[in-house]
């Protein structure tokens, strides 16, 4: 799962 | 980025600079929780330590530096600055019964284990709960100032949005993030009662008071 990539909002 | 994360992020900043407006303005701290501010300042440090090792947009950075700056400055407003103006006799919900939990939680439930990710996760779970003790300190008074008010519906607000906003994404992208959506929707139910009394009062230009 790599959760950083998608880690976009605020 | 769609127009509800934009208008949830915009709602979030202003509800933060109406705070440090008001606590500037009027050299006081009256009627505000330290006890959330000081949870808000834990939530954006152990969230966005990824900007030392992850690069977005120059928008994602300098978000989450101002909230940060922000949300440290209204910690020191309150406790340093304008300490003789803190109301903490009302402000007596205990920290530990939200961090403790919520700190296990994070442990037990997460997209990955690793420091990093587990204290995402804190953070996204502890956000969820934060205003608790603000919410506790006005059931205390049973009233809250209108500029308080506004600032508690900017900040409500702000995850409603973000909740349509995943709604958005979930059906142009398929994205979605089950922890961050199960809290933000808690979150949100826990300003609800605040969100009915602020429609049906503030802004009917009342104070908001809670029934006796």
């Amino acid at each position: 799962y790599d959760s950083f990539k998608e880690k976009d909002e605020l | 980025m769609n127009i509800f994360r934009l208008l949830g992020d915009l709602s979030h900043l202003l509800a933060i600079i109406i705070l440090l407006l008001k606590i500037w303005r009027t050299r006081s701290c009256a009627g505000v929780s330290g006890k959330s501010q000081i949870l808000f300042a834990l939530v954006f440090t152990t969230r966005y330590l990824d900007l030392f090792t992850n690069f977005i947009s120059m928008y994602n950075s300098a978000m989450k530096l101002i909230y940060l700056v922000c949300s440290y400055a209204t910690v020191f407003l309150m406790y340093f600055k304008f300490k003789a103006t803190y109301d903490s006799n009302h402000d007596t919900f205990r920290m530990e019964f939200l961090v403790v939990p919520v700190g296990g939680l994070a442990f037990l439930v997460n997209h990955d284990f690793t420091p990093l990710e587990i204290l995402w996760t804190f953070s996204i779970y502890l956000e969820a709960v934060a205003i608790l003790p603000q919410l506790f300190m006005i059931s205390k008074t049973g009233e809250a100032e209108t500029i308080t008010s506004h600032y508690l519906f900017a900040l409500g607000s702000y995850r409603a949005l973000y909740i349509v906003n995943w709604v958005f994404r979930f059906y142009t992208e398929g994205f979605f993030d089950l922890i961050a959506i199960v809290a933000g929707c808690v979150q949100t139910i826990l300003y609800c009662d605040f969100f009915y009394l602020y429609i049906t009062k503030v802004l009917k230009g009342k104070q908001l008071t809670l029934p006796a």
